[in-house]
């Protein structure tokens, strides 16, 4: 969906679900995503950011996503 | 949750400034 990978989008996906202030965790992510090694995340994340899906929250490890609310 | 004034004005700066990278990329691709 709009030229991303099928890891970022299950990334973004999990992201828009979350509808906590404070958004989703990267360790969250983690556990929801075993099949995607850490780096992989952490640089999908940091694309998703690049592009303007997704913003950091309480700190760099927290997202929400601009797509929700 | 309980955020902080000062975290929920951090969170909203981080969504606008998420907003404008995003209208820039999809300017860019028109």
């Amino acid at each position: 969906s709009g030229g991303l990978t099928l890891h970022q989008t299950q990334i973004l996906k999990l992201i828009q679900n979350c509808t906590s202030s404070e958004g989703i965790s990267l360790e969250d992510l983690k556990n929801r995503l075993p099949s995607i090694n850490l780096p992989t995340l952490k640089k999908a994340v940091e694309f998703l950011s690049s592009e303007g899906h997704i913003y950091s929250t309480i700190d760099d490890e927290h997202f929400k996503s601009t797509d929700a609310e | 949750a309980g955020l902080t004034e000062e975290q929920k004005r951090k969170i909203e700066e981080n969504r606008q400034k998420a907003l404008a990278r995003r209208a820039e990329r999809l300017a860019a691709q028109q």
